[in-house]
C-alpha cells in the first residue's frame, strides 16, 4: 500500500507544471524515505530529478518499493482538476496498476477522486556524479527567468559567463547582442532578493535558450533558483520546494566550435 | 557553430 498526502495539494500542481513541458512520461519511485522521479527529455539533452521527502507530507505510507509510470499529459489533466487549497493524496495498492488521486476541500465538503491507469516505462536511470562545482550563483528564480525570456529573443543560446564580479548572460544573433551583468548583491532587505556567487575559478558555458525556459516553468516553486556550473559539465538549475524537497534540471552545454 | 552535447555523454546509465 502506497498513500501520500499533501496539505499543500498546490506544491503537487505547481511540480507538474514545471516538468509537463519536458516530458511526455515519466516514472514516480516511491520508497520508505519517499518519492524520486528522474527522467530525460526526449531529446537527452536534459535531466530532471524531483526529490519529495516523506517528512514534507502530513501522512505518507509506503509499504514496499513501488514504481509508477504516469503520462505526464494524462496526470496533467487530473491535477488541473484540483484547486489550490485542496489537500491531495496519491495511492496506490501495491503492484496496482492504476493510481488515485483524492481531492479534499480545505473544509471537507467536496472530496473527489481520479483514478489513472499507470503504464510500464522501460526508462533508464543515470548516475550523477558528485561535484564539485566551480561556480554557484544563486539568484531571485522571476529574475532568472526574465534574464531566458528576454535573451531567448536574440539568439538559440545563452553563454553564461560567471568571474568573482558576478555574472553575466549573453546571447547574439541576426538582430543584434545582449548582455545582462548581475553583481553580488551587498546588502538585501529579503534573503530571497539576494544573488551570490560562489566562485573557485571563472567559468563561461553556452546554453541552449529552449531548454532553460522550460526549467523556469518552476519559478512558481521556489523564490530563489541556484545555478551550478564548472567546465565541461552539465548545468545544475535547482529549486527547493520549501521543506519537502527539490527539483533540478541537469542541461548539457552547447560545445566547440 | 557550437553543437548541443547529449546528457548522456556526461551522466552514464546505472
Amino acid at each position: 500500500m502506497f498513500e501520500a498526502r499533501l496539505v499543500q495539494g498546490a506544491l503537487l500542481k505547481k511540480v507538474m507544471e514545471a516538468i509537463k513541458e519536458l516530458l511526455n512520461e515519466a516514472s514516480f519511485d516511491c520508497a520508505h524515505s519517499g518519492i524520486l522521479l528522474q527522467a530525460m527529455d526526449n531529446s537527452h539533452v536534459s535531466l530532471v530529478s524531483l526529490n519529495l521527502r516523506r517528512e514534507g507530507f502530513d501522512k505518507y505510507r509506503c509499504d514496499r518499493n513501488l514504481v509508477m509510470g504516469m503520462n505526464l499529459s494524462s496526470m496533467s489533466k487530473i491535477l488541473k482538476c484540483a484547486s489550490n487549497d485542496d489537500i491531495i493524496t496519491m495511492k496506490a495498492q501495491d503492484n496496482a496498476d492504476t493510481v488515485t488521486f483524492v481531492f479534499e476541500s480545505p473544509k471537507q465538503e467536496k472530496i473527489s477522486d481520479y483514478e489513472m491507469k499507470l503504464t510500464n516505462l522501460d526508462q533508464d536511470h543515470l548516475g550523477i556524479p558528485e561535484t564539485e562545482y566551480s561556480c554557484v550563483i544563486k539568484l531571485p528564480s522571476a529574475e532568472f527567468a526574465r534574464i531566458c525570456r528576454d535573451l531567448s529573443q536574440f539568439g538559440e543560446s545563452i553563454v553564461i559567463s560567471c568571474t568573482k564580479e558576478g555574472v553575466k548572460f549573453s546571447a547574439a544573433g541576426d538582430i543584434g547582442t545582449a548582455n545582462i551583468k548581475l553583481a553580488q548583491t551587498a546588502t538585501v532587505d529579503k534573503e530571497e532578493d539576494a544573488v551570490m556567487v560562489d566562485m573557485q575559478e571563472p567559468v563561461t558555458l553556452t546554453f541552449a535558450c529552449k531548454y532553460l525556459n522550460m526549467f523556469t516553468k518552476a519559478t512558481p516553486l521556489s523564490p530563489q533558483v541556484c545555478l551550478s556550473m564548472s567546465p565541461d559539465v552539465p548545468l545544475v538549475v535547482e529549486y527547493k520546494i520549501e521543506d519537502i524537497g527539490h527539483i533540478r534540471y541537469y542541461l548539457a552545454p552547447r560545445i566547440g566550435d | 557553430k557550437s553543437k548541443q552535447a547529449s546528457i548522456t555523454s556526461f551522466f552514464k546509465k546505472k
